[in-house]
């Protein structure tokens, strides 16, 4: 199951630092990313049957498709956007889906300080 | 003011004057605390500032600045969010809580904090993903939040416990130098029946509000330790996108060993 493969190429193509430009969104090209995202899930349906982190991804991703109102026809090429077109997606400044993005969820942890009183 | 580390560590420390809490590539947090009481090592923290340093394509720099003056519910620009995505912003936190709070959500980093002021004084929360501090102890310099207090800044908590046998009697001698006259004459029992009506179990954050009653007699310090417990509850150490596990109640060994002869 190569899941993990399907979410780092989907982060790594929609950060600022796959040389995107780093403010509007153009969600044309969002949906183009995710469209490429949810072929490449499709295709290790069958090796990733049962797998959290796959499950989660299809979940996230129908979640993703009508957040973003992108149509599932379309085109996936998965080359690297004009760099005319700024897509930063929302996505990247919610550090907990970029963590469940990941797949790597299960290991964070948050920590908590505090300073009161006397 | 009574420290809980991001190693879940208990301290009361001086740490007068201007400390960094937090200082990592996200963000710096300062503290500035004063004496409570004339001569005294007990200080309370009258000044926060928060620094958010620019994210690309989520926000530019922001600082937020709180004083026992003032707790703006805008950073310092005057603005309430950074950056178009909405990813920080800084809101009025309302509920029965204790003290006027203002809550900063910084979730491109994936982080909160609760900033209240209680009485004369302030209190700091911060909930930060672990991933985002570098907990080695080489690493990071001087961060209260990380590493604790330096030595000679902890306060003996134990060394207080004998002079809190008698009521604080004025302008004695103590450990903490001469006090000025406290708002009120604590015993130990009047502490404690005083902190139970607001913490009914006897963890860190009782021996807190004991030991502040104690060292200024200001009744406000019992909601302060209040405070922190909820902001504890409101930001628990968690794994990521799970249920909060209920936050047990906090006994750290040596704490609650020296804060217990406190209270004592």
């Amino acid at each position: 199951c190569r899941i993990q493969r399907c979410n780092a190429d989907y982060v790594a193509s929609t950060s600022p630092s796959s040389g995107l430009q780093d403010d509007v969104a153009l969600d044309v090209d969002y949906c183009i990313a995710l469209r490429a995202y949810a072929l490449c899930t499709r295709r290790q349906a069958r090796s990733c049957r049962g797998d959290l982190v796959y499950h989660s991804a299809v979940f996230r991703i129908k979640e993703l498709f009508s957040q973003h109102n992108c149509s599932s026809d379309g085109p996936t090429s998965s080359a690297k956007v004009p760099s005319t077109s700024r897509p930063v997606v929302p996505e990247l400044c919610d550090y907990e889906n970029r963590v469940l993005m990941s797949g790597s969820a299960g290991q964070k942890k948050y920590a908590h300080c505090g300073l009161f009183g006397d | 003011p009574h420290l809980r580390t991001f190693r879940n560590e208990f301290q009361t420390c001086k740490v007068e004057g201007a400390w960094p809490l937090i200082d990592n590539r996200f963000l710096s947090v300062q503290v500035t605390n004063v004496p409570v009481v004339l001569g005294s090592s007990a200080t309370a923290t009258s000044k926060i500032t928060v620094i958010f340093k620019s994210f690309q394509g989520c926000t530019d720099q922001k600082v937020y600045q709180a004083t026992t003056e003032d707790l703006p519910l805008a950073f310092q620009d005057g603005t309430r969010s950074g950056g178009e995505s909405g990813s920080l912003t800084v809101v009025e936190r309302g509920g029965s809580g204790v003290g006027r709070q203002v809550k900063i959500q910084a979730r491109y980093i994936g982080t909160s904090i609760i900033v209240r002021r209680v009485g004369s004084y302030l209190t700091f929360a911060i909930r930060m993903p672990e991933d985002t501090l570098d907990f080695s102890e080489d690493n990071g310099g001087l961060q209260l939040c990380l590493h604790g207090c330096p030595r000679n800044e902890l306060i003996k908590e134990h060394t207080l416990s004998r002079q809190s046998q008698q009521p604080r009697l004025q302008g004695t001698n103590t450990e903490l130098g001469p006090l000025r006259p406290p708002h009120q004459v604590y015993t130990v029992e009047r502490a404690t029946a005083r902190c139970r009506e607001t913490l009914q179990v006897e963890d860190v954050y009782f021996q807190s509000c004991v030991f502040d009653l104690l060292t200024t007699g200001d009744p406000e310090f019992s909601l302060a330790a209040y405070g922190a417990l909820e902001d504890l509850k409101a930001l628990p150490p968690s794994k990521l996108k799970q249920n909060p596990p209920r936050t047990p109640r906090l006994y750290d060994r040596a704490t609650s060993h020296t804060a217990a002869a406190a209270a004592n």
